[in-house]
Parts: C-alpha cells; sequence; structure tokens
C-alpha cells in the first residue's frame, strides 16, 4: 500500500 | 534518490567496513563496544523485514542484505572469534535502558498501529540511541583508536547526510516522515561533540583524546 511504497530509504 | 542519501548511504557502508577490517586485520576488537553493534544489528533485523515483501529495486536490497550481514559478521568477531580481545570492562552501557524506553516508545508514537510499523519505529528509534554505549566506552577510556574515530566520523556523517537528504526531498518531492527526521536529529546530536573534537584533533594527525 502507499505507507509501505513510502519505505524506499534504508 | 538524490546525491545527499547516496553519498549517507555510502558513507554508512563505509563507516560498517572500517570497523570491520579494523577487527580482521588488527584481529583484535579494543576499543569497540560490543552492545553497540548488537543495537545495530536489532536496528537493521528489525527495519530490514520487508527485505523479502516489499522489492523497491537491487540497490534498496542490496545495501540491506549487505548491512545486515556485515553488522552480524562484526558480532561474531567481536563476541565468538575475538571475544579474548573484546574490553567488557569498559563496555558496561545498559542497553536494557535503551531497548526497553524505544520499545515502549514505538508502541505509543507511531504512523500505523501495525506489526512491521511498529518494529520499523522501533528501529529508527533504537538507531537514534544505538551509539551511546560506544560513546560512553570512549568516555571511560578517555582515547580512541584512530581508525575507530574515523568509523564513528563515517557513521554519524550518514545521518547527518540523511538530513539533507529529507531537506531536499520536502522540498522537491514534499516528502515528509516526522518520526524518521526527528530521531535522526537526535543520533546526529549525540555526535556533536565527538565531531568537534574529531575535527580539532584527528584531522590534525592527533589522537582523539577527551579532556580528562
Amino acid at each position: 500500500d502507499e505507507k509501505q511504497k513510502n519505505k524506499d530509504e534504508l | 534518490m538524490n546525491i545527499f542519501r547516496l553519498v549517507g548511504d555510502l558513507s554508512h557502508l563505509l563507516a560498517i567496513f572500517v570497523l570491520l577490517l579494523k577487527i580482521w586485520k588488527s584481529r583484535s576488537c579494543a576499543g569497540v563496544s560490543g552492545k553497540s553493534q548488537i543495537l545495530f544489528a536489532l536496528v537493521f533485523i528489525t527495519r530490514y523485514l520487508d527485505l523479502f515483501t516489499n522489492f523497491i529495486s537491487v540497490y534498496n536490497s542490496l545495501m540491506k542484505v549487505i548491512f545486515i550481514a556485515s553488522t552480524v559478521a562484526t558480532v561474531y568477531l567481536m563476541y565468538i572469534k575475538f571475544k579474548a580481545t573484546y574490553d567488557s570492562n569498559h563496555d558496561t552501557f545498559r542497553i536494557e535502558f535503551l531497548v526497553v524506553p524505544v520499545g515502549g516508545l514505538a508502541f505509543l508514537v507511531n504512523h500505523d498501529f501495525t506489526p512491521l510499523e511498529i518494529l520499523w519505529t522501533f528501529s529508527i528509534y533504537l538507531e537514534s540511541v544505538a551509539i551511546l554505549p560506544q560513546l560512553f566506552m570512549i568516555s571511560k577510556t578517555g582515547e580512541a583508536e584512530t581508525i575507530t574515530s574515523h568509523y564513528l566520523f563515517a557513521l554519524g556523517s550518514y545521518r547527518a547526510l540523511y538530513l539533507l537528504n529529507w531537506i531536499y526531498r520536502y522540498y522537491f518531492e514534499g516528502y515528509f516522515d516526522l518520526i524518521a527526521v526527528v530521531a535522526g536529529c537526535v543520533q546526529t546530536i549525540l555526535y556533536c561533540d565527538f565531531f568537534y573534537l574529531y575535527i580539532t584533533k584527528v584531522m590534525w594527525g592527533k589522537k582523539l583524546s577527551l579532556p580528562a
């Protein structure tokens, strides 16, 4: 979902 | 991706490998806090649980694997292979005083009350204080090997660069994550004292020694 996709940082 | 985040990630990678090489080459973990390394391993394991479920990019997945593997390897070298050189007398910070409050805070303040999100939040909060045992150990021994101070400089710089990354992303992408930013500020502020010593001493070829 949108929130999960946002986790693109290490 | 932007230059601040890329340089930040590479600085983080450099720090981890500088430490790993120092321990491997000198076959000694003198002056290094095993407790901080355990906390870093916990930070990566709890943060990268989505490694197999949420594919972002090859770079992202590769770095996650490298960070977990290298930090676990460091803990292994410190507590098993070169255990005899581990300075447990000076590595006495009570990490339960960090893990428990951070765990509680992650339950109370997070973006989403789901297991994965709470673990990610726990990881973000824990990372901001994970260096305390190491800084505490240096304050107890009163000095740090030059290579260890390079490790700390690279490690501290990585999150400082992430702060610039968040400023960049806020203005150009409208991206903002309050939890990550606040924890990142706390984490970077904890290094300020060390940064001052590093720049005034180590940069001029002197050994890093805290004023007695």
